[in-house]
This record gives C-alpha cells, structure tokens and sequence, in this order.
C-alpha cells in the first residue's frame, strides 16, 4: 500500500481488507485547520478477488457510493459512478467521482495538461517470476534491504531509471515501492502467492514526453511479471494514450481482449482496457 | 482459485484541496506524521517506509 502527499492533493492506494474510504473524514478535518478545503474526490478499483472478505465500507461498489457521498462535503455535488465492464467477467473497473463547482470550471479551460494515469492490474503472474517476491528463511535482511535485492533482481529499477525508489520486502512474501522522478510518482505492489497473484503498477505521465515512452514503460512492466491477465485504466483528457497503450502491450505478446470508455466531471476519460496473454 | 486469499486488488483514493496559500506552498505537507498515522489507522495500514523530494511525500503502507 503506498500514500503520496502534495501540497494540494493526497494519494492513498491500499490492498487487503484494509478500510481506506474510512480516511476521507479525518483528511477533510485535519486540512481544514491548514485552511485546505476539499475541492474533488475520485475513487477508484479492480474487482476484488474475494469480495465476501471485504469489510464494511468496502461490502459493494453501491455500498462504497453511498458512504463517499454522506462523508463528502455538500459543495462537491458533481458526481458520478460508473462500473465500466469487460469481456472478463472478473475485471469491472469501478470509478467514483466528485467535483465542486470551481473544478468544474478549471476543467474547461483550453490550457489544462495532457498528463494521465496508468492504473494496471495484473494476475497470474508468471510463477518463476512470482519466486523472487519471496524472502528466503531467516535471511537476516530488514524489509528495506531486502525490498532493494527485489528491486535489482526483477530490473524493476529499470523501468524508470531516472526515479528515486522506496522499496520495502514483507515477510515471508510481498514487495511494495514507490518512485519518485521530479513531480511524478510511481508505485508497484506485489503479491505473489500462486492461486491468487496479483501485482500492480501505477504511474503519471505526460503526453509531451515522446511517443516512445509510454510503450516502453508498458513493456518494461510486462516483462518483469509477464501475467496471464491484465488491466490498464488510463486517465486522461486525450483518448490517444489507449491505441499507444494497446499497441505496445501486443508487442509484448498479449492481446487486446476489450476496451471501456467513460467521462467523468473533471478527472476526464477514463479508458478500460483488458489484455490476455498469447497462449 | 484458492477459497481465500490476500487480497492483492488495490482500492485507490484521490483528493484534491484548494485554499492553499502560494507563498508557503505546502499546503497538505505541514500534517505531521503523527497525524497521518492516526489518519492511516482508521484504514489499518501504518507506515513502513518513507521518502520525499522537492514536489511531494511518499510512505510505503504496511498491507
């Protein structure tokens, strides 16, 4: 799990039962005595591999909807939720938003950037590639160094050599990191166990870095985890990162199994789209 | 699939605040870190690991 925190904006992205729409209301409390209001909220998911093991706020989508709209302040009353669906009946991508009215606006102006957000999911994970997200018995390591060995071995260090990583190995399996390049972050969690693997990769990026960087980060995730199924959520004002984000993922031997497109007020388009590997 | 596993999928919130004064131009990077640890225990997570820059803070979660 990983929290990132800007002058005016807050991350948190968590795994397991953990209960994170139980944040929002003390976040709400405690910026308003910097004088900080909240001005958008977007809340964002996978379908969770063992939904009967989720605890309250997190029972339902219509659930979560319901507790994000009685703790949100009133003025952020341009909403929407949205279950954007698949071919794979397992992988519906859930999207809440809410805006007030100045966001709104700012969203109109010509002048706002073309950044987007890759949210990836991925299962399935190749099993000899999975192993080394385990920790050997007693190795005497501390969760950092050994979040460090992981690092190195998977080349996860390559995939944005320029970034500044925070690396951490649970025991006895999993690995989280975060990365830090300038203003953009990035962020891998990994659980490895076979029968329920799962790793994730999320990233900001900017259309002006050049068309090559966003299928070579694409590919350098695939190789490091090489899963059977995957889903890239992409945020944006431009529909054009999705043909990039397809075009690159078939490279690296997976086919394009569906692709989901909705609006949401402020956040933009969001683009859904599920690859298989090429069996 | 095994019956019951961890739960690898992540939930993912983002806020934005506006009020921030220009001039300091910290805004949500005054809260302590005690504070984000009682924030992060209503989600049952805790810090493990923490690194910053120039732009922004990052914390590995426990989970």
């Amino acid at each position: 799990s990983s929290l990132f925190v800007y002058p005016t904006k807050i991350i948190i992205k968590t795994c397991g039962t953990t209960q994170l729409l139980k944040s929002v209301r003390p976040l709400i409390h405690y910026s308003s005595n910097l004088g900080l209001s909240l001005s958008s909220c977007k809340y964002s998911r996978g379908s969770f591999i063992f939904p009967k093991s989720q605890p309250y706020p997190h029972t339902s989508f219509q659930d979560e909807v319901v507790y994000l709209q009685n703790v949100l302040p009133k003025n952020l009353c341009y909403d929407k939720a949205s279950l954007m669906p698949s071919k794979l009946s397992t992988h519906t991508w859930h999207v809440f938003s809410a805006t007030d009215e100045s966001h709104l606006m700012f969203m109109h102006q010509p002048s706002t950037p073309t950044t987007f957000t890759f949210e990836i999911c991925m299962t399935e994970l190749d099993s000899v590639l999975a192993r080394k997200f385990f920790r050997g018995p007693n190795d005497g390591k501390t969760g950092g160094s050994a979040g460090k060995v992981m690092t190195e071995m998977t080349r996860i260090c390559d995939i944005n050599p320029k970034a500044h990583i925070c690396d951490f190995a649970f025991d006895p399996c999993g690995y989280s990191m975060n990365g830090l390049d300038g203003e953009k972050y990035s962020t891998i969690h990994v659980t490895p166990e076979e029968g329920f693997s799962y790793a994730s990769f999320e990233c900001v990026g900017s259309l002006c870095e050049g068309g090559g960087y966003i299928g070579d980060v694409l590919k350098k995730v695939v190789q490091v985890f090489r899963p059977g199924t995957m889903s890239v959520s992409t945020t944006c004002s431009s529909r054009e990162v999705a043909a990039r984000v397809a075009k690159a993922v078939e490279q690296v031997g997976m086919n394009c199994r569906s692709c989901t497109v909705d609006e949401f007020p402020v956040v933009g388009t969001v683009v859904f789209q599920t690859f298989t590997t090429r069996r | 699939m095994a019956a019951s596993g961890f739960e690898g999928i992540e939930k993912r919130l983002e806020l934005h605040f506006s009020g921030d004064d220009p001039m300091i131009g910290i805004g949500l990077r005054q809260l302590s870190f005690q504070t984000l640890e009682e924030i992060l225990r209503e989600v049952q997570c805790t810090v493990v690991s923490s690194v910053g820059n120039h732009f922004f803070d990052s914390y590995v979660l426990s989970e």
